[in-house]
């Protein structure tokens, strides 16, 4: 007890009584979780997930990762799934959106985003994704091409795109598109968007608190 | 570290689980289901103070009692029942705009209490 300078109850006083103090830990609790997730209030979920894709989601993230680990410190480290949300389309390209709440982790850092996506292809057959990272300049009314990663894919099932740092800073900011193009329609078609449980999605490794941290110039 | 049971007025950690579902957030925690908070409750005498624990062995107990009892006007509550172990606690939780997000708080679930 620092503002009267005597001893703390949970040493002198009586002994704790459980049950009468039920709700005064339970909403201890409550504080203390929000809290540490940088939360005011509980979400409410407003674009629910389907079980499917965050099981496949779940079980694709628990595979063993290829890229380099990332150096590990002490400050709390979150991992993001931003489930695709698909936008504008034509015969090749298709856009895709991806949230990320920049309060989630009080000011994010994120220090590696991996896109997910599944292809349905026919046997022996190859294709050629063009995975464009957009952004909004400030002051720009248009979004800009900042990098694009052409992907040779070669077989059905899920594949992986580590993002770079343009993508990252967008995900620290809370938005990221991605535009999917390929040659053909045909090899468009093979791209699965809305399956329930082969949805695309990003996986963005964050640390906290990242707006607070001092860099030297 | 000691668990508390029945009566005793020491030291000790109460273990107490916050059930995710029975206060409602089972909707936007996916797991786990619930958190192991527990807490340290209890009294710590002088003769105890300044250990990782309740007293380890007879021998310590004593040599503390000593010096308890040599120094002068040693009345005050300057002992606290406090965590000496703590561990992470893992979520994987829905954030505002439904993405999943995993994370370890650090230092959430109370493993152990000693006096101060």
């Amino acid at each position: 007890n620092l503002k009267t300078g005597g001893p703390c109850p949970a040493c002198w006083g009586a002994a704790f009584d459980l049950e009468s103090q039920r709700e005064l830990l339970l909403d201890l609790a409550k504080k203390s979780i929000l809290n540490k997730l940088h939360l005011r209030q509980r979400p409410t979920l407003s674009r629910p997930v389907s079980r499917a894709a965050l099981k496949t989601a779940l079980w694709r993230l628990r595979a063993p990762r290829q890229e380099t680990p990332l150096e590990h410190d002490q400050t709390q480290e979150y991992e993001i799934i931003s489930f695709a949300e698909t936008g504008l389309s034509s015969i090749n390209q298709t856009r895709l959106d991806f949230h990320f709440s920049a309060r989630t982790a009080g000011g994010m850092e994120v220090r590696q985003a991996r896109l997910m996506f599944f292809m349905q292809l026919p046997s022996n057959t190859t294709e050629t994704v063009n995975i464009r990272v957009l952004v909004l300049r400030p002051y720009a009314t248009n979004l800009t091409l900042t990098s694009q990663y052409p992907l040779q894919v070669d077989a059905s099932g899920w594949h992986q795109l580590l993002l770079g740092p343009e993508a990252q800073l967008a995900c620290s900011q809370g938005h990221l598109t991605l535009e999917l193009v390929t040659k053909s329609q045909v090899a468009h078609s093979s791209v699965i968007l809305d399956g329930f449980s082969h949805r695309p999605f990003v996986a963005a490794r964050v640390r906290a608190g990242g707006k607070h941290r001092v860099r030297r110039r | 570290g000691v668990n508390c049971q029945g009566g005793s007025k020491m030291c000790c950690r109460q273990e107490f689980f916050v059930d995710f579902r029975e206060i409602g957030w089972h909707d936007w925690i996916i797991q786990p289901e619930g958190y192991a908070m527990n807490f340290c409750t209890g009294q710590c005498p002088l003769h105890v103070a300044g250990m990782p624990g309740i007293s380890a062995s007879f021998h310590t107990a004593v040599l503390n009692l000593l010096k308890v009892n040599t120094a002068a006007g040693s009345t005050g509550g300057g002992s606290c029942c406090v965590p000496t172990v703590r561990r992470p606690l893992s979520l994987l939780y829905y954030d505002r705009d439904s993405n999943i997000v995993k994370t370890d708080i650090p230092d959430m679930v109370v493993e152990a209490c000693g006096c101060s």
